[in-house]
């Protein structure tokens, strides 16, 4: 493994251990910028790790992302990566982002179900779920991103332990997802959280669970369109946008609703670049450009956070 | 390892509400173990699923019995696998 992050190689996949490798250095790299926080342990016991990038004053406002909640995604934890070098690139360079960032910091979980990710590098590519078990089913695993507590347990979610769409026992009854939100409830200042999906090319805010519109639904629209008007500039890529309910399917207990839910007014989820041939299968070759675009995507969303305080 | 020789990924073009409908009715069907990689929402939008090799007929049946078009988007989801086991071998050994 390279021993610097500027020799990493950002074009291609890699495994659970050669990412938090990568933090490591990250943060041995950028210590005045960049720590490693541990957020709680997964249902096989493995560390959950958030970056943390800050240029030092304590009490501040905060961006989440998270890439990579449903492990066979694998573009999203590639681009998450992408994004940590990024982020430690572009500070003290561009003129905008370092703003955002001596303002605000910005929590990354790169890897955001661990032991799913693992599996998919072991035993199961295609596999979506936590690892966790149902007693009295033989089936694995519980959708991640439908075992919060909005609308949890609703049509758009199967109370079926076989199915991909499992959400659980109770809300929160994933670990992966409890740590999260004891870290943002404890937080308390956390003002834009983005959570990376793949495929389909969207940009969706809240509902996922009701058709009611959110009370922020004009300015979450406006936002939107400027996020993907800002991605389509580097490749062309189009991404429609709108709530999750109306765009793709009713889906309960999901991430981005609750958090709407705790007072996060900026709230969005991404499903990331579709060629129309590959899935989730997407090609290594593929991760730069979408990382790149994206980026464009996220870099709006935090100046508007940045430029919007509530 | 889970094996995936033979299944494919097929892209279905439902043109309208009837068609969304009959894509669920496939999703239903649990013995088929369908992997929908891209559920069905609304007509126009695309629907991708997984199929494992020995349900490929029965789903093909299935949809073109309905007038409901589709596509092979990926041939053989293993030999995909496959090359990208390698190319990840391939940056590990470089790097």
């Amino acid at each position: 493994l390279p021993l610097s992050t500027d020799t990493f190689n950002y074009a291609a996949y890699h495994t659970l251990d050669e990412i938090y490798k990568f933090m490591d250095t990250l943060v041995a790299e950028h210590p005045d910028l960049v720590s490693k926080i541990n957020i709680g342990k997964t249902f096989e016991g493995r560390d959950i790790f958030v970056l943390k990038f800050s240029t030092g004053v304590t009490d501040r406002p905060a961006i989440w992302i998270d890439t990579g909640i449903h492990s066979r995604e694998w573009v999203t934890q590639a681009s998450g990566v992408w994004f940590a070098k990024k982020i430690t690139q572009d500070y003290g360079q561009d003129s905008t982002f370092t703003k955002i960032l001596d303002t605000m910091d910005i929590f990354l979980e790169i890897v955001t179900n661990p032991d799913g990710f693992a599996f998919t590098h072991s035993k199961n590519r295609m596999w979506r779920k936590t690892r966790s078990t149902t007693p009295g089913s033989l089936c694995v695993g519980v959708d991640p991103n439908r075992n919060w507590d909005a609308g949890f347990g609703m049509a758009g979610a199967s109370s079926n332990p076989c199915s991909d769409t499992y959400h659980g026992k109770s809300a929160n009854s994933e670990v992966e997802v409890k740590s999260i939100v004891d870290f943002v409830t404890k937080h308390g200042k956390i003002k834009a959280f983005i959570s990376i999906h793949s495929y389909s090319q969207l940009l969706l805010y809240p509902y996922g669970y009701k058709t009611e519109p959110a009370p922020d639904q004009a300015e979450l629209d406006e936002l939107s369109k400027a996020a993907v008007t800002a991605l389509a500039s580097l490749y062309g890529t189009k991404f429609k946008y709108g709530s999750i309910i109306k765009t793709i399917y009713q889906a309960s207990g999901s991430t981005i609703d609750w958090t709407y839910s705790q007072g996060i007014k900026y709230s969005f989820t991404f499903e990331l670049r579709d060629t129309g041939r590959y899935g989730f299968l997407l090609p290594a070759s593929q991760i730069i450009p979408t990382a790149q675009e994206t980026w464009l995507a996220l870099l709006t969303i935090m100046e508007h956070t940045l430029n919007h305080p509530y | 390892k889970e094996d995936f020789v033979g299944h494919q990924v097929l892209r279905i073009s439902a043109a309208h509400e009837a068609h969304v409908q009959k894509v669920k009715e496939l999703e239903d069907l649990e013995h088929l173990q369908l992997d929908f990689w891209r559920g069905p929402t609304q007509p126009g939008s695309p629907i991708d699923v997984r199929v494992p090799f020995l349900s490929l007929q029965a789903v093909k049946v299935f949809l073109e019995a309905h007038d409901i078009s589709y596509e092979t988007m990926i041939e053989d989801v293993q030999l995909l696998l496959d090359e990208e086991q390698e190319q990840m071998v391939a940056a590990q050994t470089r790097a």
